[in-house]
């Protein structure tokens, strides 16, 4: 059951699916799976909806995108414990949850995180071939419809940031892009990531400040302090092409451009010691302190409709 | 399975635009099989690569030809990794 299961470890894609499909089994008020579409290898793109009523707004978090940074998987998982743990004591988290869906995405390269563990631990992309190149996938955060084929991005296969043929021409990508298009009610997106310790918000494939920049990075600062308080863990902040660099059909650039004010993306620890191969005693410490930046980020959805 | 013994991953500080653009140079070396964790794009951000070790000597007497810093933040890649799988094996024995 999930109460024994060990957040202190890294695990592979079976033990994971398997944790989704115990939570929902015991928790089955709260936590229902979606099947928001299928991999390029066929594998189930599971999204885990908790949820306390009909026609809620919706609050997006997905982890993992780029396969090899586990940490963030990892962290997917321990997230949604916490919820079903949560709900019904933490009063910040009830109020959330008696008005808004959450939805958590945590495998959301799931080819890519199978052949991490299996073929290539440092793989980032998809594994769909590329047609007349030996390379193979695409960088699924390069992949939306967002700036798409701009500077920060790369028209070769073999490039760790290949862009892909056409917009949301992979599948993982595609399935978000028409769960949030039906949803239609979407009020926040927050896309983790790892290594490199930041909070970004829109733009990535254009200087163009975006409309909310003043509101985004005062949460964004909130959200931070949040954060540190736990672990004084340092982390910088600010749109991702001032903060990090250019980089075209991003995420949260599209979900911003769709009306999703608050739409952010993480990259969590570390900044410098293991890279992608953070130890594995620092899922949970890097779990809690980014929680608390997620609450804060929730939170402030909550209080602030549009 | 690709493995990586022997790949390092090295910290590099750029101290000025000229070794920026001399390492967005180095990162379009594709014969090196460099992978850049994090790239070169300003002198604030420190720039992070894994580099096979066949590309170590290379990549170190460019460095220093250049007068570029550089640590050696991960001494061996597969060290870190068996270590990694070892931790996932020991959490599945484990009785629950």
């Amino acid at each position: 059951n999930t109460d024994d299961f060990v957040y202190t470890n890294y695990h592979n894609l079976n033990t994971i699916y398997s944790f989704m499909d115990m939570l929902v089994a015991e928790h089955s008020d709260l936590v229902s799976k979606i099947v928001i579409g299928q991999s390029y290898e066929g594998r189930p793109l599971n999204v885990l909806r908790f949820s306390t009523g009909a026609n809620r707004p919706g609050m997006w978090l997905d982890t993992g995108i780029h396969s090899r940074e586990w940490v963030t998987q990892a962290s997917g998982v321990w997230f949604a414990k916490k919820i079903v743990t949560d709900y019904g004591r933490d009063p910040a988290l009830t109020d959330i949850l008696n008005n808004y869906d959450i939805y958590l995405e945590i495998i959301t390269n799931p080819d890519g995180y199978q052949y991490t563990q299996t073929k290539d631990r440092m793989w980032r992309k998809t594994r769909k071939p590329n047609p007349g190149s030996s390379c193979v996938g695409v960088d699924p955060n390069r992949n939306w419809d967002a700036g798409f084929g701009g500077a920060g991005s790369s028209s070769s296969p073999c490039s760790e940031t290949y862009r892909g043929p056409s917009a949301h021409s992979e599948p993982e990508v595609k399935a978000i892009v028409d769960f949030v298009k039906s949803h239609g009610n979407i009020k926040s997106f927050v896309s983790i990531h790892s290594y490199s310790q930041m909070l970004l918000y829109p733009y990535g494939y254009t200087r163009t400040p975006a409309k909310d920049q003043a509101e985004l990075h005062e949460l964004a600062r909130k959200a931070i302090t949040e954060l540190q308080s736990l672990y004084n863990t340092r982390y910088t902040y600010g749109s991702i092409i001032t903060t990090i660099y250019q980089a075209s059909g991003g995420t949260i650039d599209w979900t911003y451009d769709q009306g999703i004010k608050y739409s952010y993306t993480f990259e969590l620890r570390d900044t410098g010691r293991y890279g992608f191969i953070l130890p594995a005693n620092q899922i949970v410490p890097t779990a809690e302190e980014t929680w608390l930046a997620l609450m804060a980020i929730m939170e402030h959805t909550k209080n602030n409709p549009y | 399975k690709e493995t990586f013994e022997g790949h390092q991953v090295l910290r590099i500080t750029a101290n000025n635009e000229a070794q920026i653009t001399l390492l967005k140079e180095l990162s379009e070396q594709g014969h090196l099989g460099l992978d850049f964790w994090m790239e070169p794009i300003r002198e604030s951000l420190p720039i992070d690569v894994r580099v096979p070790f066949n590309s170590l000597q290379a990549v170190r007497a460019f460095l220093a030809y250049n007068h570029i810093e550089y640590l050696v933040m991960i001494e061996d890649v597969q060290n870190l990794l068996d270590e990694e799988q070892r931790q996932m094996l020991k959490s599945h024995v484990i009785p629950r």
